[in-house]
């Protein structure tokens, strides 16, 4: 689980100051599956960079599992990306050089009991591009070759940023169901960012941001 | 006006063949405004990229204007490129080490009657970024400011590649009026690639694509 507790960032160039993230408090708790709604630019990948301890607040904390990640060492933070998370950037950040298959390995060959690339991949539906080279994949191929090398981990923490956007309705769905089954399976912590209201409704809860800060919390009735 | 004829795309890697595009037929026409659906892989980028002379089929013809595109010499093509189309491409292309305003600049100095770099940047919401830098901006505001990169040129032709796809509900909105826009002041042919079948509603025509193929065309009377 996760405690977010007055998390603050804030980027200041010379006499422009740009608040990204004001005061968050947010819990997370094991196994759920959460969406953070928010318009562009309102803080989102920010608050998903340094939950899963790719950037550092300004000031607050953030709690795994009782432990400051916020206040600890290069390493241990390096432990807790490699070891505990999945991640969907938002740029996908595929290496151009190695193909579906090898980008998806890269990842797995570090952990303890993956999924084998092939079947991560067949998951998203590219079973019939393995071999092929980010530059011979359109931009939602590219975009699910991220999310099957996220999931390929089978982490304990998936965190995805906008999964669908550059997806269709129908191969969005195939994502989204994918990321569900590891949430269900694996009991993966999940948290989706997106712009798709739609989405929202496939979450235990959703987040809702603006400008910096949370302004709602909803739980998820129907689920 | 375009007129494209039996446009084929193929790429061959060793035994397996893809077929991006396969035997397309399209009229564009002037000041129009064209919406392209179909799924991810569906071929939409690779038509988009023909039609802007960023890449060559395999056979068949693209007319602009009664000239072949796709039978002339690189020069040409390059001029073609530069004084009449805007291109949004689907993952930005933005210059890291220039700011936002220096980005449009780029493209508006060599147009004979562009927009101001500041006026374009306004249109889409980023009046107060005009000197930050791409990676201090987040996805959605830089997908901003290639959009106003290509209205800032006043083209004869704007090509858009998912202008829309990191942008909530209401920035989309505000591209979306800001291309309409730039549609109707300046009679600009206008083509937009989209997953989002609620943009369809604003086009004068909607261009469905599956698997290399155009399987419908329907032309939006509520216009
Ligand atoms: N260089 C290449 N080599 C091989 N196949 C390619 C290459 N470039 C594109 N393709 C394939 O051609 C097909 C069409 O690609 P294209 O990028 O046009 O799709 P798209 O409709 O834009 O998809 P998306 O919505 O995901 O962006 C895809 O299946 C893609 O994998
Ligand atoms: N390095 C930086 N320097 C200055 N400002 C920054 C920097 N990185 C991000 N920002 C700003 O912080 C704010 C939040 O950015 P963030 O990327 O978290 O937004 P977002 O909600 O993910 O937006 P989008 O939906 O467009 O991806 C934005 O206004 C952005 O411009
Ligand atoms: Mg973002
Ligand atoms: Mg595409």
């Amino acid at each position: 689980s996760f405690h977010v507790r007055n998390l603050s960032k804030v980027y200041g160039m010379g006499e422009v100051e740009v608040v990204a993230l004001q005061s968050i408090d947010l819990d997370l708790y094991d196994g759920e599956f959460v969406v953070i709604l928010g318009p562009s630019g309102s803080g989102k990948s920010t608050l998903l960079n340094i939950l899963g301890g790719l950037d550092v607040p300004t000031s607050g904390h953030v709690y795994f599992h009782d432990r400051d990640l916020t206040h600890t060492n290069e390493a241990e933070l390096t432990r807790f990306r490699r070891d505990c998370v999945g991640f969907i950037f938002q740029f996908y950040n595929l290496i151009p050089s190695l193909t579906a298959r090898e980008n998806v390995a890269l990842v797995t060959d570090i952990v303890r009991h993956p999924m084998r690339p092939e079947v991560a991949l067949e998951r998203v539906g590219l079973g019939d591009r393995l071999d092929h080279f980010p530059s011979q994949l359109s931009g939602g191929e590219q975009q699910r070759v991220a999310i099957a090398r996220a999931i390929a981990k089978r982490p304990e923490v998936l965190l995805c940023d906008e999964p669908t956007g550059a997806l269709d309705y129908k191969t969005g769905k195939l994502v989204l169901e994918a990321l569900q089954r590891v949430n269900q399976e694996l009991g993966t912590t999940t948290v989706v960012i997106t712009h798709n209201a739609a989405i929202a409704n496939m979450a235990d809860r959703v987040v809702t941001m603006r400008s910096g800060e949370i302004t709602r919390i909803q739980r998820n009735e129907k689920k």
